[in-house]
């Protein structure tokens, strides 16, 4: 070994040169992209606007992660899986894949293997009508997973693990509208002061790790974008990290939709609240004018929640009554579960933010150490009410299955290619004109909602 | 993949769950 030491000689090749030069630039680009907007302000955490500023923290292997294209990766973890598998390979890939991902072959909804055409398909499979029982409770279940972590919200920060906790702010976002050249792009910062929320105002990521509502749920609106073909709902582009306002955002045309009082007065409120088997859900897509089951399924939310102003006055949407308080719960799917999620309560979505962001894995071992892993991620916050108060649910994306559907929002895309927006800015869609009594999209504990696919 | 909810209720809701419980879809999270 010592002659070898001594006597070999060094070759320096030219590719892995290349490469490792390659590899240092990008780290160097993510590093200054992520960390340092502005030096002075790092300590504080904080944006020249006093937001909290969201960057990429954690252990080593955090940072080597963060260098990856994540997005790319997933987008063609997506494209691999959707291609067409041959019939006969079909059975045996499934089985093989639900064998070492313990996915129940006796639920699911076609039995013949076969049907499933790529393990994209596979992955987006339906359950058998009856296979989830929907509990009577107020909260149940939204999807297939495990429970990572869940209690009550402190001082506006989510425990994502104990000890790590982020903002709501972030979570959720206010509702500010500012302009686009107010986006501060290099971070994922979030104004808190517009909230009217009671007393605490975090909540936690798992373990210790917690992240703003705001940052979790979005903050401003900003430029207009693209008028809605389906009239359903209007849209504008937003950004979570500025303070600045000026008003923008659009509204569409609006879809013409009155339920006549009478179809709502004839529902016997017992048929309403009666708790539904899985599979017996109404089609989740934005309602038709004036058909009589909108309005019945309008009319049985409308009886669990009550018709009200909506809530969202805020700008995360988060006023609180002071006799309640805020709950958080953190749902993990793994790759082997079924990965369509469903309504946990009967509630009324009024909007939707889509953040742009990466796409980590979410995964318990990641959970545990990169801290604000929630507000960094690509997410969907849906924000709306039930007859509690606020109410909002966030599917956040990972790097397998960065696209997030929604069976009522055909207009959102996620992980798509093209110009990213800044992280931290979010796409808005209000759903005020789905169900012009309940000013939202109205949703039946166990209802399906949409899901997560590959890539 | 993950799903957080957060949301407002009485004083006296409680969770039926355990951290790193199994769950899935309809099942009781909890209730007031």
């Amino acid at each position: 070994i010592a002659d070898a030491w001594r006597n070999t000689p060094t070759k320096w090749y030219p590719l892995p040169i290349f490469v490792g030069a390659l590899l240092l630039v990008a780290i160097n680009y993510r590093h200054r992209r992520t960390q340092s907007p502005r030096d002075g302000e790092e300590k504080m955490h904080v944006d020249r606007d006093g937001n909290e500023v969201i960057r990429l923290r954690g252990p080593l292997q955090v940072h080597v992660l963060g260098a990856l294209p994540l997005r790319n990766l997933s987008r063609l973890w997506g494209y691999l899986n959707s291609f067409e598998l041959p019939v006969w390979f079909r059975p045996t890939g499934f089985r093989v894949y639900s064998t070492i991902f313990g996915c129940d072959l006796t639920e699911i909804e076609h039995s013949d293997l076969t049907h499933y055409k790529s393990l994209g398909d596979f992955f987006y499979r339906r359950l058998k009508d009856g296979a989830r029982p929907i509990d009577s409770a107020v909260l149940v279940s939204p999807a297939d997973g495990r429970i990572l972590h869940f209690g009550t919200v402190k001082g506006l920060r989510v425990e994502q693990v104990k000890g790590l906790t982020y903002s709501l702010d972030a979570l959720f976002g206010s509702s500010e509208p500012s302009t686009p050249s107010s986006v501060v792009s290099e971070t994922i910062a979030f104004a808190n002061r517009d909230h009217e929320i009671v007393d605490d105002e975090e909540f936690a990521n798992v373990n210790g790790i917690d992240y703003s509502l705001d940052q979790l749920f979005g903050a401003h609106a900003t430029r207009p974008s693209s008028p809605d073909p389906s009239g359903s709902f209007s849209s504008s582009s937003s950004s979570s990290s500025s303070s600045s306002a000026s008003s923008s955002g659009t509204t569409t045309p609006s879809s013409p939709r009155s339920p006549s009082p009478s179809s709502l007065d004839d529902m016997s409120v017992e048929e309403i609240n009666k708790p539904r088997k899985f599979g017996e859900q109404h089609d989740a897509s934005v309602p038709q004018p004036d058909t009589i089951s909108q309005v019945s399924h309008d009319a049985s939310v409308a009886a669990d929640i009550g018709v009200r102003p909506p809530l969202l006055r805020s700008s995360s949407g988060l006023r609180t009554n002071p006799k309640n308080d805020l709950f958080f719960t953190v749902i993990y799917l793994a790759p082997g579960d079924y990965h369509r999620f469903h309504s946990p309560a009967a509630w009324v979505v009024e909007k939707r933010r889509h953040f742009m962001g990466e796409l980590f894995s979410v995964s318990p071992y990641m959970a545990k150490r990169l801290q604000n892993l929630f507000v960094l991620n690509e997410r969907v916050s849906l924000l709306g009410r039930w007859k509690h108060g606020f109410f909002g649910m966030v599917p956040v994306g990972a790097t397998n299955v960065g696209s997030i559907l929604l069976n009522f929002d055909k207009d959102l895309r996620t992980n798509v290619r093209g110009r990213r927006q800044p992280p931290g800015t979010f796409t808005e869609a209000v759903y005020t004109k789905a169900s012009s009594v309940l000013r939202g999209k109205p949703l039946r504990p166990g209802e399906e909602m949409g899901g997560f696919c590959l890539g | 993949s993950t799903i957080v909810l957060v949301f407002e209720a009485p004083k006296n809701f409680a969770f039926d769950v355990q951290a790193g419980q199994k769950i899935k879809v309809g099942q009781r999270l909890g209730d007031v």
